[in-house]
């Protein structure tokens, strides 16, 4: 495990534990995008069944099991709890647009073609675009909350710190996952725009608007 | 075998 690793799993938790913050603090989860969490559900159910099957450190088990555990109740929070506080007519995303061609990508993507495999692969693109529905909707409302920029700036800056990771393994090990690095690399572009909003606005201690 | 990969990623 390497520094770039490690950082990108701490803000892969960080960006869970400010969502959940924010809609407990606040009571209310106005500007999460529904869609995009139970697209996390689907991505980290279809990529750590392996957990039947594989075991790899404690580290890796706990993780695993915490991110299924943290995307189910945050389904839980916002159905349930406080649904009353979610506004479905701003979360129109089609998200049928991204699972078929993800599903298309994992069958001609994989490194063997078995039901894991192809699962593993469906959730790493999935991931990759699972976050559109939230900048759709943010694009909508072309404003968001403090804490809801604090939480999709660490939730990007997860995978964007996947990628010196693969950079260092790749010297260090000579290991190369070209789905991974492809997928990471376009989960981190498509978070380009907003955090160009991120660092010149909300860092400077202004309101994230998006321009008219 | 064809390309693995690390399977200790999340």
């Amino acid at each position: 495990m390497n520094i770039f690793r490690f950082l990108g799993d701490l803000s892969h938790l960080a960006s869970i534990f400010i969502l959940l913050h924010k809609i407990q603090t606040t009571r209310s989860c106005r500007g999460i995008s529904f869609r995009t969490q139970a697209l996390y559900v689907v991505v980290f159910i279809a990529r750590y069944l392996d957990l039947f099957f594989r075991y790899v450190s404690l580290y890796n088990s706990a993780m695993k099991l915490f991110f299924i555990a943290s995307s189910c109740y945050i389904l839980y929070l916002m159905k349930i709890r406080y649904r009353p506080t979610h506004d479905p007519s701003i979360d129109t995303f089609r998200v049928e647009y991204l699972l078929a061609p993800c599903l298309i990508l994992a069958l001609i993507f994989n490194y063997k073609f078995n039901f894991a495999e192809v699962l593993w692969s469906f959730s790493i693109w999935l991931e990759a675009v699972a976050i559109l529905p939230q900048l759709f909707m943010l694009q909508r409302t072309g404003e968001a909350e403090n804490i809801t920029t604090h939480y999709l700036a660490a939730l990007g800056a997860y995978r964007a710190l996947y990628i010196p990771n693969w950079i260092y393994r790749y010297f260090t090990e000579g290991l190369v996952d070209p789905i991974a690095v492809t997928a990471g690399i376009v989960q981190t572009g498509l978070y380009l725009d907003f955090f160009y909003v991120y660092f010149t606005k909300v860092l400077q201690g202004q309101k994230f608007e998006l321009p008219a | 075998d064809p390309a693995v990969r690390p399977k200790d990623e999340l």
